[in-house]
């Protein structure tokens, strides 16, 4: 555990926090993509199924909780609790474009043909393109709410992170997860475009609009 | 590289 990977952690809860104080506050959802956060429940589902056969720390079984709680949560608030504030009509990113590739790139290239390690490459390559279809909707409407935009900052911050960790790790232990790292650089890749904009507009008090 | 089933990470 080094300072970016507990960074990295806190970006990606902070994260997961902003959105839900978002939705309770203001008790809408508009604006948010149903199917971003239908995917990331799905990564974490895939990805946590570790939690019942291999302890690693208090700390790893507690955030992999939190994280499975917040994204199911959030589907609750999106698609039952505030639905009828749900933007559907924007939300209109083909998952299938999404679910093939990755479905294929995770039987393709994996550690090794194991039901859960397939899983987990699953959830690695899925991760890096689950916020596509929040990026489309905000494309396709041109503008979000400045919460949404700080929700955003703080989940392509933690990818970022996570790149450092992944740095330092191969410095200090010789450790490297290829398959994470690349699709690590992949996913903060995308947030690049974003991460422009929230500094040229979102950190000088305007709100984002795109032209 | 991790071994089968070792993901430290989240």
């Amino acid at each position: 555990m080094n300072v970016f990977r507990i960074l990295g952690d806190l970006s990606h809860l902070l994260a997961m926090f902003l959105l839900l104080v978002k939705i309770w506050r203001s008790k809408s959802c508009a604006g948010i993509s149903g199917k971003s956060q239908i995917l990331f429940a799905l990564v974490f589902t895939t990805r946590y199924l570790d939690l019942f056969s291999n302890f690693i720390s208090i700390y790893n079984t507690v955030m992999k909780v939190v994280f499975l709680l917040c994204a199911y949560v959030t589907v609750y608030m999106i698609y039952w609790k505030f639905r009828k504030t749900f933007d559907i009509e924007n939300d209109t990113f083909r998952l299938e474009f999404l679910l093939v590739p990755v479905i294929g790139l995770s039987f393709l290239v994996n550690y090794s043909y194991t039901p859960t390690e397939v899983l987990w490459t699953f959830s690695i390559y899925l991760e890096s393109v689950a916020i596509l279809p929040q990026l489309f909707m905000i494309s396709k409407t041109g503008e979000a709410e400045t919460i949404t935009t700080h929700y955003l900052f703080f989940l392509g911050l933690y990818r970022a992170l996570y790149l450092a960790n992944w740095i330092w790790r191969y410095q200090t232990e010789n450790f490297y997860d290829q398959i994470s790292v690349v699709s690590g650089v992949v996913q903060t890749i995308f947030y690049c475009d974003f991460f422009y904009l929230y500094v040229t507009k979102v950190l000088k008090g305007k709100k984002l609009s795109l032209p | 590289v991790p071994t089968d089933g070792d993901h430290d990470e989240l």
